[in-house]
């Protein structure tokens, strides 16, 4: 038997939203410790990995170790039938290992849903994403990363993304020209959420592709905060923590000189 | 610029 119950059922809505532009189907394997997802986009150029501890559920029981292959397009309409303020329940029970159900509560009880879905035969291979401590990670506002990455579209398809204990460069160029956007340090770091926040060991300049970094920046809404870590010649991980539950993470491998 | 694979950094275990 497994049952999950959240009580910020908008968050799974996030979370759809957060991969909709990279997956169309991910295995979620569900353990005592939570509920994760690991899944490549199509191309293979990016790796989405999400982590949703089983202490940040309202309530949660895993009686064995359970992988639901999920087509995220049908559960994205299923959850379309949910309201943000609805408590939102995921079972799945051993007898009947093809569907997962999904149960929405109005705040009031008055208002009870339930979706059976069917599951998905899903032969996807986890990769090994080795432990690496990071040249830089820079801590910064996630929208305001999301709006670096917005406007630097307009400009080419790729940003060079240079960082030193200063700041962090952002540069991108096309047929129209070239532009750079500079984001120093912050000062004084009274607000976390607000502040631009560098742990450098030694400076880093990597490009990468901005379709796919647009496509990470739906996770936004996850969190006020994003980080970048980088080390030369690895992919770059953009994660957004979720509050006290886990994180979704992005790995974008990077673009190299021909 | 060439875009490089994600399975050239993480390999299945």
């Amino acid at each position: 038997m497994f049952e999950a119950r959240l009580v910020q059922g908008s968050l799974l809505k996030k979370i759809l939203e957060a991969t909709k532009d990279l997956l169309t189907e991910a295995t979620f394997d569900c353990s005592s410790t939570g509920m994760s997802l690991q899944a490549m986009d199509s191309s293979h150029v990016s790796l989405v990995s999400l982590m949703l501890r089983s202490d940040g559920f309202d309530a949660y029981r895993c009686d064995r170790n359970l992988s639901m292959g999920i087509n995220l397009t049908s559960m994205t309409k299923i959850i379309k039938c949910s309201s943000n303020d609805d408590v939102v329940t995921i079972k799945a029970d051993d007898n009947n290992p093809d569907t997962v159900t999904f149960m929405f509560e109005s705040p009031n009880q008055e208002k009870v849903s339930d979706f059976e879905m069917k599951l998905m035969d899903l032969d996807t291979e986890h990769l090994g994403i080795p432990e690496t401590d990071y040249s830089v990670v820079v801590k910064m506002p996630a929208q305001e990363f999301q709006r670096v990455c917005r406007d630097m579209s307009q400009i080419g398809e790729s940003v060079t993304i240079c960082c030193t204990k200063d700041g962090i460069r952002f540069s991108a160029s096309g047929d129209l020209g070239t532009g750079n956007i500079k984001i120093a340090q912050s000062a004084n770091v009274d607000k976390e959420e607000e502040a631009v926040v560098i742990e450098m060991q030694e400076a880093v300049t990597l490009t990468f592709a901005l379709r796919y970094l647009n496509f990470f920046t739906r996770a936004t809404s996850l969190s006020g905060q994003v980080s970048l870590s980088m080390s030369p010649e690895v992919p770059l991980v953009v994660e957004y923590k979720i509050a006290d539950m886990g994180y979704m993470r992005y790995y974008l491998a990077p673009k190299i000189e021909d | 610029m060439a875009q490089r694979s994600i399975t050239s950094f993480f390999a299945p275990p």
